[in-house]
Parts: structure tokens; C-alpha cells; sequence
């Protein structure tokens, strides 16, 4: 899982 | 970044140049699903609303402007400026039984109940079927144009080479987000039928046209 970290994808 | 997410990206943005190029070139805007075109934009607004609160790269910020704007240029377009061209006739998809479910969705499955998280996370279940009016005409019409091909061959191939840079990035980094990858694996499959006709027809210029 992540939380917010994968948001750096588009 | 690697490699499949770069090629991923600029597949996604060959796809918008392709798509915003045919409509100011022909001065039409037949054979687009504006639907689908609406819900591009409203995938994008939803998802890049963290352009004011997260700075993640110059590179990131680019990317995200582009698509925004070019998403309601090509609604303004379809909408107003070359509205005459627009084949609304078939382009009846029904987009609330796609907005609807995935607002629910995003609701009830995310990774944090929060407001810019759950509207992430509507961004990417809508994105997933946000294709399908534009599908839906296609079907309907029994054929499309080579130019919106190669947009639907790209706008596909995005989210396609996206699942690549997942796995690569689960072998290089033990890093993974289910809800993208779900989704994303969702919206590949989709386009599953179309890539087949592109290769099979279209790449061997002939119109893609359905069987009867």
C-alpha cells in the first residue's frame, strides 16, 4: 500500500 | 520515474496533441464522444486538485497543467467552438452509471477518508470507464475515423504501459497502490477489443469498421 506517496503519478 | 512510466506519460500526451490536433486541423469535431470528454475533465480536475496543496516535480506540475487545460480546451471545442461538427446523435451514453457508481466507490473503498483523497480516488475509478461512451459511439456508428484510432491507440496504450511501471516499481521499490493498479488494469482491458481491431485493421490502413 502507500497513502499519498504514489500520488506522483499522473 | 522509469522508463514504462515515462512512455506512459508521453503516450497520454501524444494522445491529447492527436485529439486537440484533428478537431483545430478539420475544424470537426465528428466522431468524439464529448461525454467522454466531459468526464476526462472532470477525472483530471478531481485528481489534480493537489497542484495547490502537494509540490511533488517541476515535471509533475507540467504534466498536470497540460492535461487539465487541454482537457477543457477540447470540451470547448466539442461544446462551443465547433459544437455545428459535434455527432451528439450518437453519443447517448449515459455517464451518471459511471459517475455515480465510482463516486460511491470512492466512498466506500479508498485509502483514506479524506476530502482530496476520496476525490483521488473517484478520479481513478472514473478514469477506468471514462473511455466507454467514446467506445459506446464507436459501436454505434460501426466504424471510426484512422485519426481518432491512433488517439484511442494512444489514450490506451497510457494507462497499458502504467501497469509495467507498477510492476516495476513493486520489484524495485516494494512499492504498490491497489486501488491504481485494480483500476488501471480495468481501464487496459477495456481498450482489450479496439487494440485488436487497430492492429489487425487499422495498421494495415484499412478504416476500422465493425463486423456487421
Amino acid at each position: 500500500g502507500k497513502d499519498g506517496d504514489l500520488h506522483d503519478e499522473l | 520515474m522509469n522508463v514504462f512510466r515515462l512512455l506512459g506519460d508521453l503516450s497520454h500526451l501524444i494522445a491529447v496533441i492527436i485529439l486537440l490536433q484533428k478537431i483545430w486541423h478539420t475544424r470537426s469535431c465528428a466522431g468524439i464522444s464529448g461525454k467522454s470528454q466531459v468526464l476526462f475533465a472532470l477525472v483530471y480536475t478531481a485528481r489534480y486538485l493537489d497542484l495547490v496543496s502537494t509540490y511533488v516535480s517541476l515535471y509533475n506540475t507540467f504534466m498536470k497543467v497540460i492535461f487539465l487545460i487541454s482537457s477543457y480546451a477540447t470540451i470547448y471545442f466539442i461544446y462551443m467552438k465547433f459544437r455545428a461538427t459535434y455527432d451528439r446523435n450518437h453519443d447517448t451514453f449515459r455517464i451518471e452509471f459511471l459517475i455515480l457508481p465510482s463516486v460511491l466507490l470512492a466512498l466506500l473503498i479508498n485509502h483514506q477518508f479524506s476530502f482530496l483523497e476520496v476525490l483521488w480516488t473517484f478520479s481513478i475509478y472514473l478514469e477506468s470507464v471514462a473511455i466507454l461512451p467514446q467506445l459506446f459511439m464507436v459501436s454505434k456508428t460501426g466504424e471510426a475515423e484512422s485519426i481518432t484510432s491512433h488517439y484511442l491507440f494512444a489514450l490506451g496504450s497510457y494507462r497499458g504501459l502504467y501497469i509495467f511501471n507498477w510492476i516495476y516499481r513493486y520489484w524495485s521499490e516494494q512499492h504498490y497502490d491497489i486501488i491504481a493498479i485494480v483500476a488501471g488494469v480495468v481501464q487496459t482491458v477495456l481498450y482489450c477489443d479496439f487494440f485488436y481491431l487497430y492492429v489487425t485493421k487499422v495498421l494495415k490502413g484499412k478504416k476500422l469498421q465493425l463486423p456487421a
